[in-house]
C-alpha cells in the first residue's frame, strides 16, 4: 500500500535449475497430457 | 453444471515462474499463489488434505483457525496434465496486500495427485482472468475487490523483473499502474473474447521479415501463469530455424515438400489464392476459410496395389505450413532452388508439441529478434530475451522460450503470450476498459 493508492505485490521469482525443471525430463507421453491440459485451460480441447 | 464448466486446467507448472503471497482468514493464514491471468478461480491446499504428498509440503487451509470461515462445501475439479487436483469450495476473506477481501469462495484442495506439486515452491493459485471461465461460477478475487470498492481504478498491471538475481521478482498493482516499472506510453488493444485476456494481434517477424502468417490477425492470450511464448507450429518451425533450435524432422512435411513442392511455387507464382493451394493439389478439403484435413489414412493407387504412403491426417497441415514458408520466402525474392531448400529444411526442425527446444549458448548473440505486431506497433524480443538459461557457467542449458500450440479456426491461430513477453513488456490489464495495454518495462 502506498500514498498514490495503489496496491502492490512484491512477486518472487522462481529459478529455472535443472532439478526444478520437470517439463524437459517428461516423456512424449506425459507431453500429450501437458499439452492436451492447456487445451483445456484454454478451452480449446474440442478443437484438437 | 456441465463438465466443461466444472473444470479448469493449470498448464504445466513449471511455467508459472512468479509467485507472490496473500492471507486467508481471520487471523490470515499466508499462502504463495502463482497471480494467473489465464485462469479464474482462486485455489491453496486444504488442511484436509490427508492423502497426497504434496499437501505435507505447503501451507494448508484451516478452516476451524479462521474466524470469518463460511462453509460452501461444493465440490470443484481442477484439471492438470496427468491428474486432476480436486476439493470443495469454501468461502472466507482474502488479504492481498493491505487489502481484505471479504466473503470470497475460492478451492480448498484435499487431492493433489503425482509428484508435480511437490516440489512446487507455490502453494496455490490466484486466477485474475474473466468470471466466464470460473469454475462452479466462483466470483474472482479482482471482481470482488472492485464490487467491494477496494481499489482506485479497474485496473491491474503486471511487472515482472526477467533481469537481476537477488532482485524483487516482480510486482503486481491492483487499481492502477506503478510510473516507475514502465517507459512511454503503453499500446492498447480490446479484449476480443472474455474470460482470456484475448485480443488480436497482427504478424510475427523474424529480424526485421514479417513471417506473413499472422498478417490477417491471429488471437493472442496475455497470460502470466504461463511462462513461455506458444504459437502456432507454422511460425515456430520458422523460428526454431532461425535460430538453430533443435527439432524433429517430419517426413509428412519432407513429403510434402519433395512431391509438391514445386507445384505450390508454381501457383503461388501464378496468383492463387494461398489459403486454396492445398485443396487445390488435393492434399485438403476446403471449408470456405482454410484447408481441413480429409480425414485419410492412407491412399492406394489400387491399380498397382502401391500406397502413396503420406495422404494421411497430418499432410493437410504439413502442405499449409509449405505454403506459408514458401510464399514468405517468395516475397523474399528468394530463388526458386533455395525456397525448395529452405522449406526442405523447415521440416527438420518440427517442434515436439509443448516441447522444449534446446539452443546453442553460445550462439545466442548471433540470433535474430522476434517481435509481434500489436495494436500496429511492432513489440521486439531481443534472443537473451526469449531464451531461457537453465544451470550456470559452463554447465548451462538454454532452451528456447517458444513452443508450438496449434489452434485451428476460429478460436486460432492463437498465441500464448506468457512471462518471456511480460518481463519484457509491462501489461496493464484494464477491467473497466475491456483492454490490455503493452509498454517497454523498466
Amino acid at each position: 500500500a502506498s500514498d498514490d493508492g495503489l496496491v502492490r505485490i512484491g512477486l518472487k521469482k522462481m529459478k529455472l535449475d535443472p532439478n526444478n525443471r520437470l517439463a524437459g525430463q517428461l516423456d512424449s507421453k506425459d507431453r500429450e497430457a501437458l499439452r492436451a491440459s492447456m487445451a483445456k485451460k484454454y478451452r480449446f480441447h474440442n478443437d484438437l | 453444471g456441465s463438465e466443461e464448466t466444472d473444470i479448469v486446467a493449470l498448464k504445466n507448472y513449471m511455467d508459472a515462474q512468479y509467485y507472490g503471497e496473500i492471507g486467508i482468514g481471520t487471523p490470515p493464514q499466508k499462502f504463495t499463489v502463482v497471480f494467473d491471468t489465464g485462469s479464474s478461480n482462486l485455489w491453496v491446499p486444504s488442511a484436509k488434505c490427508y492423502f497426497s504428498v504434496a499437501c505435507y509440503f505447503h501451507s494448508k487451509y484451516k478452516s476451524g483457525d479462521s474466524s470469518t470461515y463460511k462453509k460452501n462445501g461444493k465440490s470443484a475439479s481442477i484439471q492438470y496434465g496427468t491428474g486432476a487436483i480436486s476439493g470443495f469450495f469454501s468461502n472466507d476473506n482474502v488479504q492481498v496486500g493491505h487489502l481484505v477481501v471479504k466473503d470470497q469462495d475460492f478451492i480448498e484442495a484435499t487431492k493433489e495427485p503425482g509428484v508435480t506439486f511437490v516440489a512446487a515452491k507455490f502453494d496455490g493459485i490466484l486466477g485474475l482472468g474473466f468470471k466466464e471461465i470460473s469454475v462452479g461460477d466462483a466470483v474472482p478475487v479482482w471482481y470482488n475487490m472492485v464490487k467491494q470498492g477496494l481499489i482506485q481504478d479497474q485496473v491491474f498491471s503486471f511487472w515482472l523483473n526477467r533481469n537481476i538475481e537477488g532482485e524483487v521478482g516482480g510486482e503486481i498493482v491492483f487499481g492502477g499502474v506503478d510510473p516507475n516499472h514502465y517507459k512511454g506510453k503503453h499500446t492498447y488493444v480490446p479484449v476480443t473474447q472474455k474470460g482470456y485476456w484475448q485480443f488480436d494481434m497482427g504478424d510475427v517477424l523474424i529480424g526485421e521479415k514479417p513471417t506473413g502468417y499472422c498478417a490477417g490477425s491471429c488471437a493472442a492470450i496475455a497470460d502470466s501463469g504461463t511462462s513461455l511464448l506458444a504459437g502456432p507450429t507454422t511460425v515456430i518451425t520458422m523460428i526454431n530455424q532461425a535460430i538453430g533450435a533443435a527439432g524433429v524432422a517430419n517426413q509428412e512435411c519432407k513429403a510434402v515438400v519433395q512431391q509438391y513442392g514445386q507445384t505450390i511455387i508454381d501457383l503461388l507464382v501464378s496468383g492463387a489464392q494461398p489459403v486454396k493451394i492445398c485443396s487445390k493439389i488435393g492434399l485438403c478439403a476446403f471449408d470456405g476459410t482454410h484447408g481441413v484435413s480429409m480425414g485419410i489414412e492412407n491412399v492406394a493407387d489400387e491399380s498397382n496395389g502401391k500406397s502413396s504412403g503420406i495422404l494421411h491426417g497430418a499432410t493437410c497441415p504439413a502442405c499449409e505450413m509449405a505454403v506459408v514458408w514458401m510464399q514468405n520466402q517468395l516475397m523474399d525474392n528468394q530463388t526458386q532452388d533455395r525456397i525448395l531448400n529452405y522449406a526442405d529444411q523447415l521440416c527438420d526442425r518440427m517442434p515436439n508439441p509443448m516441447g522444449e527446444s534446446s539452443v546453442d549458448c553460445k550462439n545466442i548473440s548471433s540470433m535474430p529478434p522476434v517481435s509481434f505486431t500489436i495494436g500496429g506497433k511492432v513489440f521486439k524480443l531481443t534472443p537473451d530475451e526469449y531464451i531461457l538459461k537453465v544451470g550456470e557457467g559452463s554447465e548451462a542449458q538454454c532452451i528456447s522460450g517458444f513452443t508450438a500450440l496449434d489452434v485451428p479456426p476460429p478460436r486460432g491461430p492463437l498465441w500464448i503470450l506468457g512471462d518471456v513477453f511480460m518481463g519484457r513488456y509491462h501489461t496493464v490489464f484494464d477491467y473497466g476498459k475491456s483492454r490490455v495495454g503493452f509498454a517497454e518495462a523498466a
